[in-house]
């Protein structure tokens, strides 16, 4: 028997909007210790890796480990069907091949719940090593959204270097060209206003942004996203979800041909 | 120009 419990459908929604516009589809392997997704982009260049802890939920139980392939359009569709502030409960016995989401109503007067087929995907796991990484910036979700959107008006790919400086992400294409550099914030008074920068060697990376555009879906999960650049490695594009998890993004870089 | 890799050139299948 599986079953998990969030008190607020919208961090469901979230989740699934961070993840639905890279993949049609995912495996969510449940144990334990939570709930994981793991996948590449349909062109493979990208990887997505949701982590949801256990400890997180308002009810979690797994019997036995399980996996649970589901089309991710499809349970958007059911997840529409839930208010924000909805209770919602994922349940599914032991080699089930359907999956149940549970919506209750704050009050308990209504109930509802929708049964979902689940699939059998072919699903390569790729191992990720630990990495020191070169350069790790953190800024704020939305600031990071703004760039990649404006940067894309002019170029395919990104150019992000990192120095202790600074990060400076760079386009250019027929139009001409675009800059926009961000400072270490000195002073902040919000936590999640401060740009900071841990620097052991500067970095310059190129990445398409069509990718970081479709991480920065992620934005309404956390205030601050976090950047890790090594040379000639994957980015990785994390967002931690409060005192449930995280979901980070790898992007392979393009290289001089 | 450039060319894009990918995901499974630097991380290894388990």
């Amino acid at each position: 028997m599986f079953e998990a419990r969030l008190i607020s459908a919208t961090i469901l929604k979230k989740i699934l909007d961070a993840i639905k516009d890279l993949l049609n589809e995912g495996t969510f392997d449940c144990s334990d210790s939570g709930i994981q997704l793991q996948a590449m982009d349909n062109s493979h260049v990208s990887l997505v890796s949701l982590t949801l802890r256990s400890d997180g939920f308002d009810k979690f139980r797994c019997d036995r480990n399980i996996s649970m392939g589901m089309n991710l359009g499809s349970m958007a569709k059911i997840l529409k069907c839930a208010n924000n502030d909805d209770t919602v409960t994922i349940k599914a016995q032991d080699n089930a091949d359907t999956v149940t989401f549970m919506f209750e109503s704050p009050n308990h007067e209504k109930v509802s719940d929708y049964e979902m087929k689940l699939m059998n995907l072919d699903q390569e796991h790729l191992g990720i090593p630990e990495t020191d990484y070169s350069c790790v910036v953190r800024m704020p979700s939305m600031e990071f959204a703004r760039i990649c959107r404006d940067l894309a008006q002019f170029s395919e790919s990104m150019l992000i270097c990192c120095t202790k400086e600074g990060v400076k992400f760079s386009a250019s294409g027929d139009v001409g060209s675009a800059n926009v550099k961000l400072a270490q914030t000195s002073s902040v008074d919000k936590e999640e206003e401060a740009v900071s920068i841990e620097m052991q060697e500067p970095v310059t990376l190129t990445f398409a942004c069509r990718y970081l555009n479709a991480f920065t879906k992620a934005s309404p999960l956390s205030g601050q996203v976090q950047l890790s650049m090594s040379a000639d490695v994957p980015l990785v594009v994390e967002y931690r979800i409060q005192d449930l998890g995280h979901i980070r993004y790898y992007l392979a870089p393009k290289i001089e041909d | 120009s450039e060319k894009q890799t990918t995901i499974g050139s630097y991380f290894s299948k388990v």
